[in-house]
């Protein structure tokens, strides 16, 4: 399956 | 000193209605060149980024940077207030414990004048570089909300693949499955129609439903959508204003 990441993958201070 | 006057409450009420269900505690950051504001969603998957430049007001000024922090159900029942084609002016001083919307109706010297109070809002403000993106689509925005209204009746997941010449979404759920197929074309008589396609790698990538069913509440903002899609970073959807933008950043569904 799939899993959701967070924005905090990419951006700093998320 | 602020004092943005728009032409029509109706803009403003639009730009709040395109995010205020994904977000809630906003600061406005008000300057010499308009008005910005960013915050992330709860869960930490969307980040909203709106900017409204001078241009998109009758009227404006301010003197000295001023941040509001406005809790955005607060300010979307004073906006229920106002009659769509009403002047609407934002006035705050240079340091605000509250905001006062005035709505004027220019037809019938009726004047309403309502006074929001400033929330303390602990939000850091993300500089977000330039990203390099794989694929970048421009389509009609309503056509991009339909799709993702219907697809997301049969799935938590919606999948947007791109290759040179085709543009997939599909929905693959318990109920069964479903796909739309576009491809890019100009329409001359209808500019705004076209879907425009830049490819430079292929993607597949796979979004939350529920996120994208927030993006497409932008699509009152625009005729059009842009979309970037890449498979090293979030996915930019931008509707644009006459002058400004309300972006949405939306991190995918990488595979476990």
């Amino acid at each position: 399956g799939k899993r959701q990441v967070t924005l905090a993958r990419f951006f700093s201070q998320v | 000193m602020l004092e943005a006057k728009f032409e029509e409450a109706s803009l403003f009420k639009r730009i709040i209605d395109g995010f205020k269900d994904c977000v809630q505690l906003v600061n406005f950051q008000c300057k010499e060149d308009g008005i910005i504001a960013q915050a992330v969603d709860d869960s930490r998957v969307l980040l909203v980024s709106l900017e409204i430049g001078i241009e998109a007001f009758q009227n404006y000024r301010c003197d000295h940077p001023v941040t509001l922090g406005i809790d955005l159900t607060s300010l979307s029942k004073i906006l229920r207030c106002g009659n769509n084609t009403d002047n609407l002016t934002l006035i705050a001083d240079d340091t605000p414990d509250s905001v006062l919307l005035l709505f004027e109706d220019t037809k019938k010297d009726r004047i309403a004048e309502y006074s929001l109070k400033l929330m303390d809002i602990d939000a850091e403000f993300l500089k977000i570089e330039d990203l390099a993106y794989d694929c970048t689509l421009k389509m009609p925005s309503p056509e991009f909300s339909k799709i993702v209204r219907d697809l997301s009746q049969l799935s938590d997941s919606i999948n947007i693949m791109i290759t040179k010449e085709t543009i997939k979404f599909v929905a693959d759920g318990d109920i069964g499955s479903g796909s739309v197929i576009l491809k890019p074309f100009v329409n001359m008589d209808k500019p705004q129609e076209s879907i425009n396609l830049n490819m430079d790698q292929p993607v597949d990538l796979t979004f939350g439903s529920k996120y994208l069913l927030d993006i497409v509440k932008g699509s009152a903002l625009s005729d059009n959508v842009g979309v970037r899609l890449s498979s090293e970073a979030p996915a930019l959807f931008q509707f644009d204003l006459k002058s400004g933008y309300l972006q949405f950043f939306l991190a995918p569904k990488f595979n476990d």
